[in-house]
């Protein structure tokens, strides 16, 4: 059966668009069945993958005005897109309905994608209705954080709220912390590693994405880095992180 | 009379709370007598000063809970900072009042901190409530960029939004943009840059914030990069840019 993971850090800028795109093809590449979610009206994934026109998506979607399928994009090899279309970002201000505006997403994934191994959702920066709909269809987090203080005070923010989820919704999700725009010489990167590895052992992705400008530079000729720079050290690093996420391997 | 202005971008991670921060910090050490608003439910602006006991702030006075002056602190000489609260986030999900919502800070504006000579507001990475409450309090926008692909597409999304306001409010913004965590050597930040120069001339300010990890490490010590280390290259780039702030000088 399929698994969902929504990639979620209300914090902005740590990676999770980066991490969605780069990851996803990967795991396309090693053979996996994978479809991407864009869940941010920002529809930077989208971007990444040089699929800028799309009108409609996932945004009109939940709102009834079209079918999944019709949304579909085929961007690689095993890999599909669902953009985040214009009408994502009416969404987050939906005032009718109480917590049913919650639950659009997972009903329409019900029914959807069962022929895939992966659906990424890689959420917005923030914690309104699309965090919601992404925390009531998955059982699974890719959380990226980068190697800072105000990130780490994210992450505490964020583990709050999906503290708070699964109560109200009786479950209990399953993490993963991926360390993104690593800076491997910076003492506050090893500090913040340290910190993380005491308050969730078991739950880093054992593979480190490091800074580099490949990474910046990639989106803008909408190529992931597997694509645009192959032999680099960042397509290295996604590649292994492809594997750490399909063996569950994590730092010690 | 007081300047309000905005410290926004949707996109997230380019900047806004560092750069609120350490800019009101230097205004401040020059005499001039500034507030901050925390308005990001994550609270990172009030965590950058070690200000993280609140219970109360800009949340429970829109919501009027309570009064403005009631959650003021005084964190420097001539520095004041009104923090996010615990009922901030309740404000992006309100319901009742249609257009309404969107003009409970200009209100509470209009009539207080009229003694100061800048207010500035710490804006959250979204496009909604939040926003559009710092939007219809402002007439002026300080607009933090990081030199890379993904924060110029948020540039353009931003303008957008920008426009409508200006539309729907029969107003213009005087709008101010300000480099941030820029890489002096990558080729990337130099094209962005050029970009930026072409689409927004004679509106960037000067000086360039360059990535520098003390800026990264100050949050977790409660401190400004004036305080933390005032005889560094950040501190510098900082104190400039207060410089060209105050006396609107840009980049040719
Ligand atoms: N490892 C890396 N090395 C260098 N640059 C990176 C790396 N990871 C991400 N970036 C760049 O940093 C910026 C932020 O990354 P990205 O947009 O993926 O973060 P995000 O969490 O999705 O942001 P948002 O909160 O706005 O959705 C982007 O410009 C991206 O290209
Ligand atoms: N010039 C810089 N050099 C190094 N690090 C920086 C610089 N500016 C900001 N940072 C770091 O980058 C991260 C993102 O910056 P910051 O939190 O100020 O951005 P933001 O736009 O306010 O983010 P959000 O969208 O989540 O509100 C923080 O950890 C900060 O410490
Ligand atoms: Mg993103
Ligand atoms: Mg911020």
């Amino acid at each position: 059966s399929v698994n969902i993971i929504a990639v979620i850090n209300q914090k902005g800028g740590v990676g999770k668009t980066t991490t969605s795109a780069n990851l996803a093809h990967a795991l396309a590449l090693k053979g996996m069945k994978v479809t991407l979610i864009d869940f941010d009206p920002q529809g930077h994934l989208g971007v990444s993958f040089g699929e800028v026109k799309h009108n409609a998506g996932i945004g009109e979607v939940l709102l009834e005005k079209t079918t999944l399928e019709s949304v579909t994009c085929k961007v690689r090899d095993n890999l599909q897109l669902i953009p985040a279309g214009s009408a994502l970002k009416e969404i987050e201000q939906l005032t009718e309905g109480g917590a049913q505006r919650g639950d659009l997403l997972r009903k329409v994934l019900e029914v959807s994608l069962q022929d895939q191994d992966y659906v990424l959702i890689d959420c917005p920066p923030s914690s309104g209705l699309l965090a919601a709909n992404a925390l009531f269809a998955t059982d699974e987090l890719l959380i990226p954080m980068s190697g800072d203080f105000l990130s780490l005070q994210g992450l505490s923010h964020l583990m709050a709220s999906v503290r708070k989820f699964e109560k109200v919704l009786n479950k209990k999700y399953t993490k993963w912390l991926v360390l993104s725009r690593f800076n491997t010489v910076r003492r506050l990167s090893k500090q913040v590693l340290n910190i993380l590895l005491k308050h969730f052992p078991q739950q880093i992705l054992a593979t480190v994405i490091r800074e580099n400008a490949m990474l910046a530079e990639c989106p803008s000729f909408g190529k992931t880095i597997l694509e645009y720079r192959p032999g680099s050290r960042s397509a290295r690093d996604f590649r292994s992180l492809a594997d750490d996420f399909l063996e569950r391997k994590v730092m010690n």
